[in-house]
């Protein structure tokens, strides 16, 4: 029957209600909730 | 010894990264003396230094205290390896064939210390190698590869760029789950890697695709395989949440790959993971409106965006095998002998195991089937562009005709994956959705079954509502179907013996 | 025949290697016990999100002295996620880095501290998000000089000969370590300025 996805996509940081939809995957922690407990550094450039 | 002489210059590089910046000339330098002194100057010297330095950096992982700096000579080796790509003379050879020399050498070792280790093996140095290996890469491409000056050498890399995510995909896929259960976990992190999973998703034509679908495949297969009714292991549970948090990942960033995607994906889905399936079928392209299904107003017939057929990165038509004449040449002219050499072509030759609800095991290619009914969708949708709607909305046209053939001359088995292809297919408003729609309520509804009747008008509810009362997200298709059949005059749903029969189901039924 | 097994270098470590395939063309019907096992160990050292952290071998010392830099630390605080309670609500920043915490918080930082960043954590992630929140704050950078510009803008009362009048101001980070104005003589060249 599967689950409310509801907190499953609040610890993702997507709400879908809102009007702006925000790309999640370039800061994805890890697959798991439990190993995701800092942030990790996204791509990023820096000119000269 | 000469391995003891790597290790002193790869402890020798280890320490240069940690004194200097990676752009510092001194890098530059220490790389062009490795080659020049004969360090590096050859492919089996870069084999052999290569696993001296893996090595060299595993252990120093085995034995540094876990609360210090675990990784510093596994990240160097990391940075050596993009530094290579980047610096070298690559005119001898490619660096495509040099990234597989050392990914290969990588792979040596790692096979070798979990095949010896087996539940001593630790997959954390060598998911940290690859992650690192990703993150350099990134660090060096950053802004289209602005940081490389020399012109000709940042064409040659974006040139690179796709063959470096090929290979190390290739790799990835070669230490799947099932080959590699002791780096599981690690896999599936790799896979959804910040700097790997969206670099894929984005490459320019969809370069990344095929290589994402295979990693896909690898990762469903895996759940698949070890999904038995009686017991889930535990770490399979984990498994599954971990590939629920990945696949709603990519249907908010990129839904394209999922609706491009679905009949790939959802052959190796197990069909037990209902929410999961639904995920995939319900992601729709970003720019879209899509009406409110539930909207009493609403007629299928009528919805705008129905005009357009969906985008199908993977044609079916290369999994029909030797059917693939049959059909189409029925979909011409259709003929008995056309339709025979089809329907008694979906069987197996030995049973396969499928944990199924209600069955645990099938007789017939579900994948073939999948494959004919979209194959069908597809052209029944192309059928349309050229003629006209009356030639595919036609209980009498051959598009539809195969689809109950298939039916009546097939198995329960047969009648019951036939409908589970078809509502595969009721997804977000487009032309292959409206199709099947249209099919699916002429199957309900038609006389021309027999005997038949209640036993595929139990297969077609059972297969809506088991996509219907499973939590959210549910499909725009298949809600709106279930409406449609609802809202049948003649046939009041909730009056159907096979209704009847389960209390739980009719009050579902009267409550809809 | 291939090349791969005729490769003395290869050897014996290949033989690991194919015995992985075994299960990939024979799959087993029940997890073994050495699988399960296995797959129970890769989960107990499953990585997590320090590991899978961006690599820095070379720390950075701080970029220029300054008077205060015996009170900041040289590394960088390892800030953990909090929730993500709040839904975006700008789009004009609605980019990946929006939705992180060390974005979040820099939105609260003084000018000050921003320029500090800026000028202290050359190379940095840190020194990357300080000048995207300037810039998201009006800030130009100018690639000539390497100072942050703002135009102010300010409307005058009706009835004067101009509707609005232009001030630019410029932070001195070499000297003073304040917002100046610009001199009367001050031309603003586009091209002077990045593009962030």
């Amino acid at each position: 029957l599967g689950i409310d996805l509801s907190p499953v996509l609040h610890s993702l940081g997507i709400h879908p209600n809102s009007v702006y939809r925000r790309k999640v995957l370039d800061t994805f922690q890890s697959p798991w909730v439990e190993t995701s407990r800092s942030e990790v550094e996204p791509r990023f450039f820096t000119p000269d | 010894t000469n391995k003891e002489r790597m290790y002193l210059v790869f402890t020798e590089w280890v320490k240069l990264l940690q004194r200097v910046p990676s752009d510092d000339v001194g890098v530059l330098v220490f790389i062009r003396q490795m080659v020049s002194k004969g360090v590096l100057d050859q492919s089996d010297k870069l084999i052999e230094f290569c696993k001296a330095a893996i090595e060299l950096s595993v252990n120093s992982f085995k034995e540094s205290d876990p609360t210090s700096e675990v990784f510093i000579a596994i990240d160097a080796f990391s940075t050596l390896i993009v530094k290579l790509l980047c610096l070298l003379d690559f005119s001898q050879s490619t660096r495509k064939e040099y990234f597989e020399i050392i990914f290969s050498t990588i792979t040596l070792v790692f096979s070798e210390d979990q095949a010896k280790n087996g539940n001593n093996f630790n997959e954390r140095p060598y998911f940290r190698l690859l992650s690192s290996l990703l993150c350099e890469w990134e660090y060096l491409r950053g802004h289209n590869f602005a940081k490389i000056k020399d012109a000709r050498a940042r064409k040659e890399l974006k040139e690179f760029e796709e063959q470096f995510f090929e290979v190390f995909a290739s790799f990835l896929h070669a230490y799947q789950p099932i080959a590699f259960p002791g780096f599981s976990f690690a896999w599936i992190t790799l896979l959804s890697h910040r700097m790997f999973l969206p670099r894929l998703l984005r490459l320019p034509d969809k370069k990344g695709w095929p290589k994402l679908l295979l990693l896909f495949s690898d990762l469903l297969k895996f759940m698949g395989q070890y999904t038995k009714k009686s017991h889930v292991p535990d770490a399979i549970s984990v498994v599954y949440k971990g590939t629920l948090r990945i696949f709603l990942a990519v249907g908010n960033d990129t839904p394209e790959f999922l609706v491009e995607n679905h009949y790939v994906l959802l052959n190796y889905l197990p069909m037990v993971y209902m929410q999961l399936r639904n995920i995939i079928l319900a992601a729709f392209p970003k720019k879209l409106s899509i009406p409110d299904p539930y909207d009493p107003n609403l007629e299928i017939e009528k919805t705008e965006l129905c005009q357009d057929a969906p985008l199908i990165f993977y044609d079916p038509v290369q999994d029909l095998k030797n059917l693939k004449k049959p059909v189409d040449n029925y979909l011409r002219i259709p003929t008995t002998s056309l339709m025979r050499t089809i329907s008694s072509g979906v069987y197996l030759n030995e049973y396969e195991r499928e944990n199924g609800i209600g069955y645990d095991k099938t007789a017939v290619d579900v994948k073939l089937i999948n494959a004919i009914v979209l194959h069908v969708g597809i052209e029944a949708a192309l059928e349309k562009e050229k003629t006209s709607a009356n030639a595919i909305f036609n209980t009498e046209s051959s598009y539809y005709t195969i689809l109950t053939n298939l039916i009546t001359e097939g198995t329960t088995e047969v009648k019951f994956y036939v409908v589970q292809a078809i509502s595969n297919q009721l997804r977000y408003p487009n032309a292959h959705t409206l199709w099947f729609n249209y099919v699916l309520k002429n199957m309900f509804t038609s006389n021309e079954w027999g005997d038949n009747k209640a036993e595929i008008q139990e297969i077609i509810i059972r297969t809506l509502l088991e996509r219907i009362i499973t939590n959210k997200p549910h499909c725009w298709g298949v809600i709106v179907t279930f409406t449609d059949l609802l809202r049948l005059n003649d046939e009041s749903l909730a009056d159907l013996s096979f209704i009847k029969d389960i209390p739980e189901v009719e009050l579902i039924v009267r409550n809809l | 025949e291939n090349d791969a097994f005729r490769n003395p270098l290869f050897q014996p470590q290949l033989e690991y290697w194919l015995q992985t395939k075994r299960p990939l063309i024979q799959p087993y019907e029940d997890m073994p016990v050495s699988m399960a096992s296995q797959l129970e160990s890769s989960l107990l050292n499953c990585p997590d999100s320090l590991d899978a952290d961006t690599p820095h071998l070379f720390q950075t010392p701080l970029s220029l002295p300054h008077p205060t830099s015996i009170f900041f630390p040289n590394e960088t605080i390892r800030l953990v996620s909090s929730d993500h309670s709040n839904p975006p609500t700008q789009s004009k920043h609605n980019d990946i880095y929006s939705r992180t915490f060390l974005a979040r918080i820099m939105s609260k930082f003084d000018l000050d501290t921003l320029f500090f960043i800026f000028y202290h954590y050359q190379g940095s992630y840190e020194q990357f998000l300080s000048a995207r929140e300037l810039s998201h704050r009006g800030w130009q950078f100018n690639k000539v000089n390497r100072c942050w510009f703002y135009k102010e803008v300010e409307k005058l009362p009706p009835g004067m000969e101009n509707a609005e009048e232009i001030t630019w101001r410029y932070f001195d980070y070499q000297k003073s370590w304040l917002a100046r104005r610009c001199g009367a003589e001050f031309v603003y060249r586009e091209e002077e300025f990045e593009r962030i």
